[in-house]
């Protein structure tokens, strides 16, 4: 089963 | 005051359909540095951000910074309005509602002008790191898009594995398994037909190909798309839009729970 990660987990929210 | 002034609908009409897809409604950023525009998806797995530097504008003015919140399909809807040939003029004043689009046809004898109304969004920015990639691959913008839309037959991802000198795009499904490889082109005459294949260490990731065959939308803008990766961290396919600016989307990878 793949999960698709969300891009928050990645870039900081300014 | 902001105005600006493309020689072209048709680059405008194009950059429209590469995003309207994807996100529903977006604020385009107007600066003295040009147009610009960030947003997530509905469901914040891909984000889509433009670029169009004033120096590809025939004439460009902003006063003060403004934010132009607009419902992208209804932007689209307009812009289809011009023909591609037609000369475009975006203006808005500094606290107004509403963007004017004006279309001029080349022989300067039919002038239409829209008036949109804009939206007052508050939508999330996020902060793009610059950073090296692992792997960066340029091909024909069409063969990225072909791939996509095929290996789509087959699942609903597809793994990317970058080695040296080549690249390989495979997906798995119920009714079976593909696998697509290209090369790195030896020697082209045309540019646009190239493919490089720039590998500082070998990855494989996998990605939802219902993401990447948006970003397929982007294909009439360049002739070439490039994809950066590395290990566990979002895919980049950039658009270059030539003199002007570019399209890039970035996706989140998929990982096995």
């Amino acid at each position: 089963i793949w999960k698709q990660l969300e891009l928050n987990r990645f870039y900081s929210g300014h | 005051m902001f105005e600006c002034r493309l020689p072209k609908a048709e680059v405008l009409k194009k950059t429209m359909d590469a995003l309207k897809d994807l996100i529903k409604e977006a604020v385009w950023d107007v600066s003295a540095q040009g147009l610009s525009l960030q947003s997530m998806d509905s469901s914040h797995v891909s984000l889509v951000q433009v670029t169009l530097r004033t120096e590809g504008f025939d004439t460009f003015r902003c006063d003060k910074n403004i934010a132009l919140g607009v419902n992208m399909d209804t932007m689209q809807k307009l812009m289809k309005c011009a023909s591609n040939d037609d000369n475009i003029t975006l203006k808005s004043e500094d606290n107004g509602d509403l963007l004017s689009l004006i279309f001029e046809s080349p022989n300067g004898e039919k002038t239409s002008e829209y008036e949109m109304k804009l939206m007052d969004l508050d939508i999330e920015q996020l902060g793009i790191p610059d950073q090296e990639y692992s792997c960066t691959i340029k091909m024909p913008s069409g063969e990225f898009q072909r791939i996509c839309r095929d290996l789509s037959n087959i699942g609903e991802s597809v793994n990317i594995t970058v080695v040296k000198g080549g690249v390989d795009f495979s997906a798995k499904g119920d009714i079976g398994n593909a696998k697509i490889h290209v090369t790195e082109s030896s020697n082209v005459d045309n540019e646009k037909d190239a493919v490089t294949v720039e590998v500082n260490e070998p990855v494989n990731l996998t990605f939802a190909l219902r993401y990447l065959n948006f970003f397929t939308k982007a294909t009439p803008l360049s002739g070439q798309v490039s994809l950066s990766i590395s290990p566990d961290v979002p895919l980049v396919v950039a658009y270059e839009i030539e003199d002007l600016g570019h399209v890039k989307y970035f996706l989140a990878p998929k990982i096995e729970n």
